[in-house]
């Protein structure tokens, strides 16, 4: 983004270069002695990069619950133990010294040189691009800031063009006779108004008929029922047999 | 005529009407 | 003599006569009384007849059911709207009671299985409407098969 860009700033904001991720982390390194031979400083690095995360692990740890820091610390110092075995094997085997030699094979790989020769091709002329993007970046910059300066100065005038010079459309002459839609509607208010009455009748007309029907239909259901009653006392238990011993 | 018109009314009064009578009261059962 | 007896002989039928006159009219009135009786009794049981034969049709038009006293001491049951095709077409069987006086079912046009054993169990429960609703449910089965 621009505003990572330190080129495209200005010279008061130009940011500085970014500052390590841990102060304590280059302290080791310079604490490690320079006439030590490579392998062994990088064996020793290893070792003292595992301490400093035991020692950033440790405070954290403390508040978590079950937390036993003899048995933490123990596991820590077999572990330094392990370490160091690891890194002993690895500087009496070469593999630490070979972090620091130059490749031995002199006879070069000549696609691998293509491709970098290549990449570093690239590298260039996407730099020599990135730059020349910048400048017109910084030459639009100056130019829109003119323009804004300018433009906050500049009074605005207002005048009025004639109607017909302005549109000059075709459509101009069916445009001009359209109706005002607005009027036509606010002229109908009063109908809407009335309309909105009756309905409001209407509704209420319904309402008192609906009240009505649920009236009637109970009192009917009341009715019925009562009916029923009465008929149901007068009946006779087995009407079928009556009916088939009446000669 | 006295006598069949009796005779009919008793008929209908005895077995006629109380048919019916059962007859819808077996509907109103069913 | 023979005057004299005609006279009194002419009296006493006279009398006779008069007696006679006043019977008939008894009986003139008694005769117009008990047909008016009748005629009363009548037109009561014409519209008694009258509501229950309307009744009746209501229950029929609504149950899709008619039942008949026929011939034999027996109630037929004739049902209608079974087929949705021909909604028209009876299906019916016939009810009577047995020596034992118990219900008996016979007749039933078109043929129906289980009609024996809806008949015990109207004979147990003595519950028409149900024994009905099943013998229609059986016919509509059929008529769907």
């Amino acid at each position: 983004r621009q505003s990572w860009r330190r080129a495209s700033m200005k010279e008061t904001n130009r940011r500085k270069s970014l500052p390590p991720f841990h102060q304590g982390i280059t302290e080791l390194s310079r604490s490690i002695s320079v006439n030590l031979a490579e392998s062994k400083r990088l064996g020793s690095l290893l070792l003292s990069s595992f301490q400093f995360s035991v020692q950033k692990l440790e405070p954290f740890l403390k508040d978590t619950k079950d937390f036993s820091l003899e048995s933490f610390r123990a596991k820590v110092s077999s572990l330094s133990e392990e370490l160091k075995h690891f890194t002993d094997r690895l500087e009496s085997d070469g593999t630490l010294q070979k972090c620091f030699e130059s490749p031995k094979e002199k006879t070069s790989d000549l696609c691998l040189e293509t491709s970098v020769a290549e990449m570093k091709e690239y590298i260039t002329k996407f730099s020599l691009e990135r730059h020349t993007w910048e400048q017109l970046l910084m030459h639009y910059q100056k130019e829109a800031e003119e323009i804004s300066r300018q433009s906050s100065e500049t009074k605005i005038t207002e005048f009025e063009m004639e109607r017909m010079t302005y549109l000059g459309s075709s459509q101009s002459e069916l445009l001009n006779t359209k109706p005002d839609y607005q009027k036509m509607i606010q002229n109908q208010d009063k109908v809407f108004d009335c309309m909105e009455l009756v309905m409001d009748e209407l509704q209420g007309s319904m309402k008192q008929l609906h009240a009505f029907m649920d009236e009637s239909t109970q009192c009917l259901q009341k009715v019925s029922v009562q009916l029923g009653k009465r008929s149901l006392q007068q009946l006779d238990r087995s009407p079928a047999r009556k009916l088939l011993k009446l000669q | 005529e006295l006598r069949g018109q009796e005779r009919a009314l008793d008929e209908d009064t005895t077995v006629t009407i109380p048919a019916a009578v059962y007859v819808a009261q077996l509907y109103r059962r069913v | 003599d023979n005057l004299l007896k005609l006279i009194a002989e002419v009296k006493d039928k006279k009398q006779e006569v008069e007696v006679l006159t006043a019977n008939i009219q008894d009986l003139k009135e008694e005769y117009a009384k008990k047909k008016e009786t009748i005629s009363a009794a009548n037109k009561a049981n014409e519209e008694k007849l009258k509501r229950l034969q309307k009744s009746a049709d209501l229950y029929k038009d609504r149950l899709g059911l008619e039942i008949r006293k026929i011939y034999g001491d027996k109630l037929q049951f004739i049902f209608t709207n079974i087929d949705p095709k021909h909604p028209e077409t009876p299906y019916m069987f016939s009810l009577r009671l047995n020596e034992a006086r118990d219900y008996e079912v016979s007749d039933s046009a078109p043929y129906l299985e289980h009609l024996a054993e809806f008949q015990e169990n109207v004979r147990k429960t003595n519950n028409f409407s149900a024994f009905l609703a099943n013998v229609r449910k059986t016919f509509t089965t059929m008529v769907s098969k």
